[in-house]
């Protein structure tokens, strides 16, 4: 299912968003 | 609780892309996220498709905070 294909690939860019958010508030000063 | 530590943290997020305190995100909010996040233009530009879930070149605090507890807890948990 190539629907599927693209949200996994959606899913991986926001979770690497996201995560670069919560590393900017609570990493390094 | 769990919940409300969530929200907090959406509105911290949804306040680093608003700037200028809209209420909402476009795209160029999006773009001048370029050297503050690790991540390239075409990731960003990714990042707003997936979340602007109507489509209209606006990010809401809704849909922001839905894209935020799908990556939290999976999909289908909103």
């Amino acid at each position: 299912d190539p629907n599927m294909k693209g949200a996994a690939a959606n899913e991986g860019v926001l979770a690497n968003f996201f995560n670069s958010l919560l590393s900017k508030k609570t990493g390094a000063p | 609780s769990d919940c409300s530590a969530v929200l907090e943290k959406t509105r911290e997020f949804f306040q680093i892309c608003d700037i200028e305190g809209k209420g909402f995100i476009t795209r160029r909010d999006m773009q001048r996220l370029n050297g503050e996040l690790p991540l390239s233009a075409e990731e960003l530009e990714n990042v707003f498709d997936t979340l602007d879930t109507d489509g209209n070149g606006y990010l809401t605090l809704e849909e922001f905070s839905s894209g935020f507890s799908e990556f939290m807890f999976g999909p289908g948990v909103v």
